[in-house]
């Protein structure tokens, strides 16, 4: 529910300056919120370059904010120790945005108890109400399922429950810390009127006829075709998983009637790039030989080009065949263009085809890699149960694994491991900041409706273990050997993460496991470069904005920046007061304009004053003398007549 | 994979904000709302 006033509104835009403070995974973690946040909704985010209000995002005493904006010029808000959870940062800048908490609604007592003797002593005005004149539910209902909601323990001083949901069902759903809710959504996009979102560009579950404006090619030897099931496989669409009689709808390109060489082309509809970068995500099924293939490519409209310039972007062979399988494909697109499936009829017997369902296309950053976990609800049934993805590679070359623990009956857990890897001998030790992000996919259909569950871990180079070693140093020195199923041996370093990754009650919601898959999407990319104070020996392009400000230190909380090659010291403002000066050491304020221009005022008019009186003096004293010269002289004369 | 092979960042606990703030001694507005200077 949100504060109530336009005052209390951001920009679209907001302006923000992650300060030296933070933790290096924070920093990453709230940049990836950001992205949640442009995906999602019209609200972006850019750094500060001198607005009158921005939010400072700092290493504070926990995590916390004030809510809306409240035109202070630099706006706080903490990440904390233990705060750098992508969830909680979400959290905290809707509370940044004008939203309080879930529960503290004018209507919650119609949808959860307080139980008042449960609660801390002094602890109870964390539960308080705001009547309607103070908030606002935007007319949407109570969510049991908002990021800003509490969980049933908030404040407990005991084990048992200080809110408890009304309908049962709801008792651990509340208090979820992984994503927005759709109500979460559709209260922010209503209260800042977004239309659209910065990177979203299309979704596509072929449900509809009209198959999402995709359009079949002319210059091609056959047709995609939309069906709900094909004899040879899939039984199902993916979107559905069959689950719903007479809908449920896929693309399939039957190769079983189809000489080899045969091609289909579908392209999607016109789509207009604003960041120039493109993740392309859909799921492939094969049922037809393990030779057809599928190509990807982008049909890009220059000036002068009427048919627009095909560009292949990936061409994905060897499909497995039986199984919905989840792709990403990289885009980087400037221009007008559209995205064009073709399907390859390859050599081989065929008693099926290619299908494809399920496509969103977004201007967000691809995974680097996916985990995909088949037959999970017998791995989650089994004893004692853990799993280790297959070894992958990060984009700076280190060797890496991940561990999923599911040992325990309600939670599951999930670390990061370095292992020995081909790069080994020309990569940094201790492995210095590689942030690795692992992120259990929610297989809604549609992008937007997704709640991922995410946590991310950074390599710290200092950090050392129980035993005083480097704790990212190589795996081969500060490891422990094991074998591959396929018996090659390697060592693994030990595992970063959390034992709370999920629960299991959550794990099983939503859409996280479909068709009894999981995917695990994963990424591990370096963020040196968010490591301002400290001069990273790497060619990266940020590295000569850090050494331009390293030897400048702005005063009074301005920021430095380089502008044209050169250092300048943007100073923090507020509605009513400024930093000025190279260094932000002058302050200002709209007082001090007063004064100063009512003193030049009263200053100029005494000055003009004195000018105007001398002047009057002067003239008044030169006729005087005049006059007097002429009374002489008329004397003069009387007396010679006489 | 041994407890001793693994770092677990949450020590085994699910911390949820108003838990971090209150471990740290913090008594925020509902948790973790910090209020404008003049108590609005």
């Amino acid at each position: 529910n949100s504060i109530i006033g336009d005052h209390k509104r951001w920009p679209h835009t907001i302006p923000y300056v992650l300060e030296d403070s933070l933790e290096m995974n924070a920093k990453g973690v709230i940049l990836n919120a950001f992205e949640r946040y442009r995906l999602k909704t019209c609200i972006d985010f850019k750094p500060w370059s001198g607005e009158a209000n921005y939010i400072s995002v700092f290493k504070g005493s926990g995590c916390w904010s004030s809510v809306g904006n409240i035109h202070a010029g630099k706006q706080e808000l903490s990440i904390g120790t233990n705060c750098d959870r992508i969830a909680t940062v979400q959290h905290e800048f809707l509370h940044a945005l004008g939203f309080w908490h879930e529960q503290s609604r004018a209507d919650r007592d119609d949808y959860v108890i307080i139980v008042w003797d449960r609660i801390q002593p002094g602890k109870e005005h964390n539960f308080n109400i705001y009547n309607d004149s103070v908030s606002d539910s935007l007319n949407v209902p109570y969510d049991y399922t908002s990021v800003m909601h509490y969980s049933k323990t908030a404040f407990q001083n005991g084990t048992e429950s200080t809110i408890v949901t009304r309908i049962s069902e709801f008792e651990d759903v509340i208090g979820q810390r992984m994503d927005f809710s759709d109500y979460d959504l559709l209260k922010l996009n209503q209260l800042y009127n977004c239309t659209s979102s910065l990177s979203f560009m299309d979704s596509c579950d072929f449900e509809l006829e009209n198959i999402c404006g995709m359009i079949q090619s002319s210059g091609d030897s056959a047709d995609w075709q939309r069906v709900s099931q094909v004899l040879s496989g899939p039984e199902s669409d993916h979107s559905k998983m069959g689950q719903c009689k007479d809908s449920g709808f896929f693309m399939h390109f039957n190769t079983s009637i189809l000489n080899e060489g045969a091609t289909a082309m579908l392209e999607s509809r016109l789509l207009y790039p604003k960041r120039g970068f493109q993740c392309l995500e859909f799921y492939l099924y094969n049922s037809g030989s393990g030779n057809d293939q599928l190509n990807i490519y982008t049909r890009e409209y220059t000036t002068g080009q009427q048919g627009g310039v095909l560009t292949l972007q990936r061409q994905i062979k060897e499909v497995p065949i039986g199984s919905w399988q989840l792709h990403y494909v990289t885009l980087q697109v400037t221009k007008k263009f559209r995205v064009v499936f073709e399907g390859l009829r390859g050599p081989g017997t065929s008693s099926g085809g290619l299908s494809i369902d399920d496509i969103n296309l977004s201007e967000t950053r691809c995974p680097h890699h996916i985990w995909h976990i088949q037959n999970f609800t017998q791995i989650l049934g089994g004893q004692d149960t853990s799993v280790y993805s297959p070894p992958f590679y990060s984009s700076k070359g280190y060797a890496f694994q991940i561990y999923m623990d599911l040992r325990s009956s309600t939670n599951v857990g999930i670390y990061f491991h370095l292992i020995s890897g081909a790069n080994d001998d020309q990569l940094q030790w201790p492995c210095p900041w590689q942030q690795a992000t692992m992120t259990l996919l929610d297989q809604n259909p549609d992008i937007r409706q997704r709640m991922f569950n995410q946590r991310s871990i950074t390599t710290d180079p200092t950090m050392t273990s129980d035993n005083g070693s480097y704790f990212w140093d190589r795996p081969s020195k500060v490891g422990v050997t094991d074998v591959f199923p396929n018996g090659t041996q390697f060592s693994r370093g030990i595992g970063y993460g959390t034992t709370v990754f999920i629960t299991r009650e959550r794990l099983k919601s939503r859409e996280f496991i479909k068709g009894d898959d999981i995917y695990i999407l994963l990424t591990v990319e370096d963020i040196s470069h968010l490591n301002s104070t400290s001069a990273v020996p790497d060619p990266v392009p940020t590295l000569a904005v850090h050494n331009a400000c390293s030897e400048v230190v702005c005063q009074n909380g301005g920021i430095c920046v380089v502008q044209d090659g050169r250092a300048e010291c943007k100073c923090p403002a507020g509605e009513d007061w400024w930093y000025m000066g190279k260094r932000c050491e002058k302050r200002g304020s709209t007082r001090d304009t007063v004064i100063i221009a009512v003193s030049s005022t009263v200053t100029v008019f005494a000055v003009m004053l004195i000018i105007t009186l001398v002047s009057v003096y002067c003239t008044r004293r030169k006729y005087r003398k005049k006059a007097r010269a002429n009374t002489a002289a008329m004397t003069l004369e009387n007396q010679h007549a006489f | 994979a041994p407890e001793k092979f693994v770092k677990d960042i949450d020590g085994g606990i699910d911390q949820d904000i108003f838990d971090i703030n209150q471990g740290l001694g913090l008594d925020l507005f509902e948790g973790d709302i910090k209020l404008e200077a003049n108590g609005k």
